[in-house]
This record gives C-alpha cells, structure tokens and sequence, in this order.
C-alpha cells in the first residue's frame, strides 16, 4: 500500500507545471525515504530530478518500495482538477496497474478522487555523481526566468560567464547582441532577493535557450534558483520545495563555439 | 558553430 497526503497540493500542481513540458512520461519511485522521479527529455540533452521527502507529508505510507510510470499528460489533466487549496493525496496499491488522487477542500465538503492507468516505461537512470561545483549562483527564480525570456529573442543560445565579479548572460543572433550582468548583491532586506555567487574557478559555458526557458517553468515553487557550473560539464538548475524536496534540472552545454 | 552535447555524454548509465 502506497498513500501520500499533501496538506498543500498546490505544490503538486506546480510541480507537474514545472516537468510537463519536458517529460512525457516519467517514473515515480515510491520509497520508504519519499518521492523519487528522474527522467530526460526525448532528445537526452536535459534531465529532472526531482524529490519528495516523506517529512514533507502530513500524511506518509509506502510499505514496499513502488514504480508508477505515469503519462504526464493525463496527470496534468487530472491535477488541474484540484482547486490551489485542495489537499491531495496518491494512493495505489502494491502491485497495482492504477493510481488514484485524491482532492479534499480545506473543509471537506468536496472529495474528488480520479484513477488513472499506470504505464509500464522502460527509462534510462543516469548515475549522477556528486560533484564540487567550480561555481554556484543563487539569484531570485523570477530574474532568472525573466533574463532566460529576454534573451531567447536574441538567438537560440545563452552564454552563461561567472567570474568574482558576478555573472553575466549573453546572446547574439540576426538582429544584434544583448548582455545581462548580474554582480553580487552586498546587502538585501529579503535573502529571496540576494545574488549571490560562489566561486573557486571562473567558468563560461552555452546553453540552448528552449531548455533554460522549460525549466523555468518551476519558477512557482521557490524565490530562489541555484545555478551550478563547472567547465565543460552539465548546468545544475535547483529549485526548492519548500520543506519538502527539490527539483534539478541538469542541461548539457553547447560545445565546440 | 556550435553542437548540442548529450547527457549521456557525461553521465553513465546505471
């Protein structure tokens, strides 16, 4: 038996609006520790990562360890049916062909539950080793999608440089160049709006700017992004869930400029 | 001119 209570289901929904546009399908491992979920993209240039940890539940159970391959698209459907202040629960049962989602209203006057057909999926798992970053950027999530927005109307590429200094974003295509420095804020009232920039080596490296703008579909869920970059090795998106987990995003660069 | 890498460039398969 599988069952997870999100008291704020909200979440869930903003986490299906942060990988549907990149994944399909994908594989949810349920596990005694939480949520599991790692899958590329079609093209095996970007892959999610994302994690739930059951103490981000109010409610938790997973008695054996469960793969539920999900169409992405039918869960979307059927999370836009849960209003922003509805808990939501998933449940299924050990070797079960369905998952059912629960939505309760705060006052438990609603109770909606929805079925859906699990798929069998064949993915890949990539072994991610745990890397020192040369350089990690946190910046506010909104700069980030906005600057990713900005400059996709340049060329279909960003160029990310991170010195001491700070960071700096770049395009250039048909009708010009345009670049986008960030340095280091040295005091903010809020730390949700800081820029901070850790850094051993300088790194500069080229992004396809149609993944960056995917990723910043997760924008919602945290104030904050993390950006980590080494030479020659792939981008580290991280956006926090609250309490609750994560999502990554790893990009592999453009190469060869 | 630039290429696209892949991840499976960098990352093993497990």
């Amino acid at each position: 038996m599988f069952e997870a209570r999100l008291v704020q289901g909200a979440l869930l929904k903003k986490v299906m609006e942060a990988i549907k546009e990149l994944l399909n399908e994908a594989s949810f491992d349920c596990a005694h520790s939480g949520i599991l979920l790692q899958a590329m993209d079609n093209s095996h240039v970007s892959l999610v990562s994302l994690n739930l940890r059951r103490e981000g539940f109010d409610k938790y159970r997973c008695d054996r360890n469960l793969v539920m391959g999900m169409n992405l698209s039918s869960m979307s459907k059927i999370l836009k049916c849960a209003s922003n202040d509805d808990i939501i629960t998933m449940k299924a049962q050990d070797n079960a062909d369905t998952v059912t989602f629960v939505f309760e209203s705060p006052k438990q006057e609603k109770i909606s539950d929805y079925e859906m057909k699990l798929t069998n999926l064949d993915q890949d798992h990539l072994g991610i080793p745990e890397t020192e970053y040369s350089c990690v950027i946190k910046l506010p999530s909104a700069e980030f999608a906005r600057i990713c927005r900005d400059l996709s109307q340049f060329g279909e590429s960003i160029v990310i440089s991170c010195t001491k200094e700070g960071v700096k974003f770049s395009a250039a295509g048909d009708i010009g160049t345009a670049n986008i420095k960030l340095a280091q804020t040295a005091t903010v009232d809020k730390e949700e709006d800081a820029v901070m920039v850790d850094m051993q080596e300088p790194v500069t490296l080229t992004f396809a700017c149609k993944y960056l703008n995917m990723f910043t579909k997760a924008t919602p869920l945290s104030p904050q992004v993390c950006l980590s970059m080494s030479p020659d090795v792939p981008l580290v998106v991280e956006y926090k869930i609250e309490d609750i987990g994560h999502i990554r995003y790893y990009l592999a660069p453009r190469i060869g400029d | 001119c630039s290429r696209q890498s892949s991840l499976s460039d960098f990352f093993q398969l497990e």
